[in-house]
């Protein structure tokens, strides 16, 4: 690969609390 | 069915591919899964964190955003779920804080910042990220390692509390001076049958355990040191609150028993390089309580020997053991009440808290220095006995 040029894109992240609502692929698991 | 090619190290680039819908069945069997007392015995220290940067690396190098996105919330989100559910075990806590730490450092060590690059080889430059910057995800993951710390501290704690009482203040190892009983005391340990089977013994055991534990999860030198540290003041402030509510616990011969126990304390800190983690000053207030309890306590040259002495506890606390010492033979005299206000008035200026009992719930803030790994992403195997096979090496 060559070296990176371009300028790395920002992630927006939200707060370790907001993160609980983002559950996105968390599976309940079996009791 | 693709035919798996062995292929050489350095054809690999230290990526791990995966299909999103493969991602919940990755944070399940890494994460949520995955017993530090089981396999996890023989992975090499931070393995899950590295396999989830180079998960994290593949989703970058496609420049797929949601991906990235979504790998980092399951992942905070697997940590934070396991730690709810065994937050109490301490060997999950530990691991999970090591991971934690190793993957905000793969984080840094990857982010093709310059600052974070100076150790970097030449082949660990070309694996910085390409796409993205994560530096507000880094935060994120700086305080869910904050977090776990805290519950680290908690779950040691409750494990060592028991003992310290026991251990520091009742339990009498030194022959000759055990013999001699304060007068007229009883005995309290004999009404609490649990309490009495602790040992200094069994702290400096609970400690290798501590230690040991956490140079298997890998945890960074600075991090134990830490850890180490907390755990110290706990002792020191647990120690000297007993003894600041126990008359039977000031005499001369506890004031030797409890330096004795002291340098054992030290003794285990430089066994373990530990010296330099300011362990040991933080017992400094029971240090200078159990000398209180030994020195003469009589003329004026003793009252400002006492004070210069005592600098690191409260006028309250000098005080409080004045009072409360008590002679263990006739050869010895209880603390005249003008001695005591002597020291009170050579303490007057002192500008302190009035506070008697040491703050026991105190923890020092925690830092996460920076500790780039030499390891080289290309040559990382994942065991099978992780049973991420739906992973695929790139």
């Amino acid at each position: 690969r060559p070296p990176q040029q371009r300028p790395r894109v920002l992630l927006k992240a939200p707060t370790l609390a907001e993160m609980d609502e983002l559950n996105i692929s968390e599976e309940e698991e079996s009791p | 069915h693709p035919v798996n090619i062995p292929r050489k190290e350095k054809d690999f680039q230290g990526m791990l591919e995966y299909k999103k819908e493969d991602e919940s069945k990755l944070v399940k069997n890494l994460i949520l899964e995955l017993k530090p007392r089981g396999v996890a015995v023989n992975l090499i220290p931070g393995l899950p964190a590295y396999i989830l940067f180079m998960c994290l690396r593949h989703a970058d190098y496609i420049n797929d955003d949601q991906k990235v996105r979504t790998l980092l919330t399951s992942t905070i989100n697997g940590i934070k779920k396991i730690l709810k559910k065994r937050g109490d075990d301490y060997e999950t806590v530990s691991f999970w804080l090591s991971n934690t730490c190793r993957f905000l450092h793969c984080l840094k060590q990857y982010s093709g910042e310059e600052s974070f690059m100076k150790h970097n080889t030449p082949r660990q430059n070309e694996h910085c990220l390409s796409n993205f910057d994560l530096a507000e995800y880094r935060q994120v993951l700086s305080d869910l390692a904050i977090q776990i710390y805290q519950q680290l501290v908690k779950v040691m704690e409750n494990i060592l509390q028991p003992m310290i009482v026991s251990g520091m203040l009742e339990h009498e190892t030194i022959q000759g001076v055990s013999g001699v009983k304060p007068t007229g005391l009883r005995k309290r340990t004999s009404s609490i049958a649990d309490e009495g089977t602790y040992t200094l013994d069994s702290i400096l055991r609970q400690l290798n355990s501590f230690h040991s534990t956490m140079c298997q999860h890998g945890t960074d030198p600075e991090l134990i040191k830490q850890v180490i540290k907390q755990m110290f003041y706990i002792i020191g402030a647990v120690t000297l609150n007993n003894l600041l509510l126990r008359k039977d616990m000031c005499s001369w011969s506890k004031g030797m028993q409890i330096r004795y126990n002291v340098s054992q304390l030290e003794e285990w800190l430089r066994d373990k390089n530990l010296m330099t983690s300011g362990a040991k000053e933080t017992l400094e207030p029971l240090i200078q309580a159990a000398q209180l309890l030994q020195v003469k306590k009589k003329t004026d040259e003793d009252a400002e020997a006492i004070c210069s002495m005592c600098n690191a506890l409260s006028t309250a606390q000098i005080v409080k053991v004045l009072n409360l010492y008590t002679p263990v033979n006739e050869f010895e005299e209880r603390v005249s009440v003008s001695f005591i206000r002597t020291i009170q008035i050579r303490l007057r200026d002192r500008k302190e808290s009035p506070q008697l009992l040491m703050d026991t719930k105190n923890i020092y803030p925690v830092t996460f220095p920076f500790n780039p790994s030499s390891l080289a992403l290309e040559t990382i195997q994942i065991p099978s006995s992780l049973n991420l096979l739906f992973l695929t090496r790139v």
